[in-house]
């Protein structure tokens, strides 16, 4: 076996108030020394059999480990980078054997497509594109959406893959007249894409036509919300957010989520949901991810807090292990399984 | 949340914001 391996992991150990519903599987223990950035759970073709894969980011390597039997991991793969450095990795749905990167300081520069073949015949880059990058998402159907420039000349642009990891086509959106901070598909209308602004509006383009429909404004209580999720039913469309900003002295304790529904024909909204910690916990957003049901986030005092979205509860809180506080944490997206990484390198999957 | 605060709702809200907006 090779020397860069993981070791299965006692269970970390949990407060009897936070047992949760998270069960430690496999700890992968990344030896490449610089600070770990992100981590992603895709799918990559190895031998003609598609296997779940995971992606971890260090700031100047990115790797690729392959699940073995006993839930063990094995790199096989690894990509370098010499002069700018890895932001966070960006998994395009719906494609195998390819993830995408966003590098630069504090804000993306590139874009880059990563590949590698099992036969070792396709191991490259692409660069996908480059400049003054603001915001970026992999879209179902093997689409990237990326906006770039500044509030004058900002552009807004869809591309297609192509079976190499190239540009197969690209489209234009029509941008808005604010900075893009995120990007999100719309669940149950393949063809709407949402954005957050800047000025806390949020925007949805058609992107059959490029069009933008629509501008709404939202609660100006919490500034600069992330959309984590959205999707559209009964004529209302329903957005998860969280709040990176928000005080921890709110009177309903600190909400590090909140779902509002939306009208766009009206451009009004409400509150449906505040996804607070329990009692007694501080903390606020640093950083998370949503799937399906399921919200998990990084909290400033390094646990990981579990929600169940349409339950309203914090399901799970994640202590820091072996007194290394949580820096970020991903759903994976190939099965139902969440990944948690910490400064030192190490990521833990946990089953949920 | 109330509905009613949300004023009128169109379960086409996409077609018709669409149909509206510049091409």
């Amino acid at each position: 076996r090779p020397l860069e391996q993981t070791e299965i992991a006692d269970l970390p150990a949990c407060d009897s108030l936070s047992p949760g519903n998270l069960q430690l599987v496999s700890k992968l223990k990344n030896p490449s020394g610089s600070c770990p950035v992100d981590v992603s759970a895709v799918w990559w073709e190895i031998a003609g059999l598609k296997t779940p894969c995971i992606i971890t980011a260090c700031e100047y390597v990115v790797s690729l480990w392959k699940a073995l039997d006993t839930w063990q991991w094995e790199k096989i793969n690894s990509w370098h980078f010499t002069e700018v450095p890895v932001l966070q990795i960006v998994p395009v749905p719906d494609v195998s054997s390819l993830v995408c990167v966003a590098l630069g300081n504090l804000e993306i520069r590139e874009i880059r497509a990563l590949l590698y073949s099992s036969d070792g015949a396709h191991e490259k880059q692409v660069l996908l594109g480059s400049g003054n990058i603001k915001a970026v998402l992999g879209l179902t159907k093997r689409r990237l959406v990326s906006s770039s420039g500044t509030l004058c000349d900002q552009q807004v642009e869809v591309m297609t893959f192509a079976e190499d990891g190239g540009s197969k086509g690209r489209q234009l959106l029509m941008p808005p007249e604010e900075t893009i901070l995120t990007f999100a598909e719309v669940q149950g209308l393949q063809e709407a894409l949402l954005g957050t602004t800047i000025m806390n509006n949020i925007v949805i383009w058609n992107l059959n036509s490029g069009q933008l429909l629509t501008k709404m404004h939202i609660d100006d209580s919490y500034q600069a919300s992330v959309c984590h999720k959205a999707y559209s039913d009964m004529g209302l469309l329903f957005v998860v957010l969280s709040h990176p900003c928000a005080k921890e002295s709110e009177p309903l304790g600190s909400p590090v989520f909140q779902l509002i529904a939306i009208n766009p024909m009206t451009s009004l909204s409400a509150g449906v949901m505040l996804y607070c910690l329990p009692q007694g916990q501080a903390g606020r957003f640093l950083e998370g991810d949503v799937k399906e049901n399921l919200a998990a986030a990084v909290l400033t005092s390094g646990k990981i807090a579990v929600w169940d979205l349409l339950l309203g509860h914090c399901m799970a809180l994640l202590p820091p292990v072996s007194d290394q506080s949580w820096s970020f944490v991903k759903w994976s997206g190939t099965d139902s399984h969440l990944l948690a990484g910490q400064k030192d390198g190490n990521i833990f999957v946990y089953r949920y | 949340c109330n509905e009613a605060d949300l004023g009128p709702i169109s379960l086409n809200w996409f077609k018709e914001l669409s149909s509206e907006a510049q091409p």
